[in-house]
């Protein structure tokens, strides 16, 4: 593995997003996932609709919250096939599900994985490495404050409760860390990312972590 | 966004900010907290509109159970 990594280099990730005030996390991560294993294979890297999950993720709450394993779930199990954002977009906030026919053009995965990587981040860092960016759930309370930096306190594992893309890591410094992608805009963070140390499980960040294939 | 009382949940945030930028003052490249555009919720409102994935339960991953990833072409 090189010391350093990030998908985004490879230009198969979109950029970030600002969910808003709907706490839809949980699908821009999942949608954040498909964009970059379809990119990865090689297909243009294109945005793909977020809404369509908020309201169509029938094991989901849209809005008022949801899980990415049931996003995966469902989209695995429907074969449901992604629209791009441009035919279906985001606007904050729950909706009728917007159906379109077998014949209009999408976006579908093959399958997940979902495992839990605690005192594996190593392997973790293969997985992402080898199959794209990961999807992760963490405990994000003390995000609210975050500016910068490598966040390695005051970040407990205790419930998870946001849902952010994995695109890389950096082991070339003195504090090795994951580089992630947040749903909150440009404006948080470091250009909308945050920076988590690698190892101990820092923020929960290595318990729920799913990848997908297409 | 802000809630219900901007202006106290302004206050709290940095007594908050005060104290997580404390703890570890001197550890090189640590997280910095400060005032940003959630500044004016407090801690409950901002989980109430942001922090909404619901956890769930994953298998642990086993190394060795696997093809060492790395070997996967």
């Amino acid at each position: 593995l090189p010391l350093r990594f990030d998908w985004t280099d490879k230009h198969v990730v979109t950029p970030v997003r600002n969910q808003q005030t709907c706490g839809g996390c949980w699908a821009f991560t999942v949608v954040g996932a498909v964009e970059s294993a379809c990119a990865i294979k090689g297909q243009p890297l294109e945005a793909l609709s977020v809404q369509q999950v908020i309201d169509c993720s029938y094991s989901n709450y849209g809005c008022n919250g949801g899980s990415p394993l049931n996003a995966l779930n469902w989209l695995n199990k429907m074969q449901v096939k992604l629209v791009r954002d441009s035919e279906y977009p985001f606007k904050a906030q729950n909706g009728l599900c917007r159906y379109f026919s077998d014949s209009h053009s999408g976006f579908s995965i093959k399958g997940y994985s979902a495992y839990d990587f605690r005192d594996q981040e190593d392997e973790m860092a293969k997985a992402l490495f080898t199959l794209g960016p990961l999807i992760v759930v963490v405990d994000a309370v003390s995000w609210q404050d975050y500016l910068g930096g490598i966040i390695q306190h005051h970040c407990s594992s205790g419930e998870a409760n946001h849902a952010v893309l994995v695109t890389g890591f950096d082991k070339t410094g003195s504090t090795p860390y994951w580089i992630v992608r947040n749903s909150w805009g440009t404006s948080w963070g470091i250009d909308g990312c945050v920076h988590v140390k690698m190892g101990g499980n820092i923020c929960g960040i290595a318990e729920s972590v799913s990848a997908v294939f297409v | 966004p802000s809630g219900r009382n901007p202006p106290a949940a302004f206050r709290e945030s940095l007594n908050r900010h005060r104290y997580l930028n404390s703890v570890f003052p001197g550890e090189n490249s640590t997280a910095v907290y400060g005032i940003n555009q959630f500044s004016y919720l407090f801690p409950e409102e901002f989980k109430a509109i942001y922090l909404r994935s619901r956890p769930s339960s994953f298998p642990r991953f086993l190394a060795d159970a696997h093809t060492s990833i790395s070997n996967v072409s």
